[in-house]
């Protein structure tokens, strides 16, 4: 699981 | 990338590039909030500290540039630029900065992620854009009187926002599920800001009148 996964987001 | 994510996306660009050459060409920015804007600016700041550090891809690199520097220049031609700064209605755009800033840093101090000086900014630049749009709104509901791109700007930020909700749900299903009460709360709480506007937009473009908010 990717914490991060909704960084990719503007 | 999902198709409500793009979708969410170019309707943000939109919003972004109609405020703009709004401004450009007619030379006036009546009616918008600076506040608003100088928040916006303030948002794209603090979340895009890593752009030159972290790369997504190319798509994610030139949209924060471009928002970036659109923000940066409504307020520059707002503040500064010789006509337009004249149609600036300062006495109508007086909602506090500090009063969305100073919570939104305490908040996101308390609550995040990881603390670490990133994670507290893009945290924050999360918060802080909740809530920004909200002297955009007093300003409209104040004067009242909306002129179509203005009008155009909010309902196309709204629809940004309604698209992103649509994309986490994609997301949720789709990827592994993780979740994101951060982001999702915040994103959720700056959709419902819009209802309201949303409504009388919708009943004016139903019955074919000039969008008009109540008192």
């Amino acid at each position: 699981i990717d914490a991060d996964s909704l960084k990719d987001e503007l | 990338m999902n198709i409500f994510r793009l979708a969410g996306d170019m309707t943000h660009l939109a919003s972004v590039l109609v405020l703009l050459l709004k401004i450009h060409t007619i030379k006036s920015c009546s009616g918008v909030s600076l506040k608003t804007q100088e928040l916006y600016a303030l948002v794209f700041a603090t979340r895009y500290l890593d752009i030159f550090v972290t790369y997504v891809s190319f798509y994610n690199t030139v949209m924060k540039l471009i928002f970036l520097g659109s923000s940066f220049s409504i307020v520059w031609y707002i503040r500064r630029h010789r006509v337009v700064r004249r149609s600036y209605d300062k006495d109508q755009d007086t909602f506090r900065h500090l009063f969305l800033l100073l919570p939104c840093l305490v908040l996101a101090l308390v609550i995040n992620e990881k603390f670490t000086f990133k994670e507290v900014m893009w945290t924050f630049s999360i918060y802080l854009e909740a809530v920004a749009i909200l002297p955009q709104l007093v300003l409209l509901q104040r004067t009242r009187n909306i002129d179509n791109l203005t009008g155009q700007y909010v309902f196309l930020l709204g629809a940004y926002r309604a698209l992103y909700i649509l994309n986490w749900i994609y997301r949720y299903f789709t990827e592994e599920h993780y979740v994101h009460w951060i982001t999702w709360i915040a994103g959720i709480i700056q959709t419902l800001l819009y209802a309201d506007f949303f409504y009388y937009y919708f009943q004016s473009w139903k019955n074919s009148v000039k969008l008009e908010l109540p008192a």
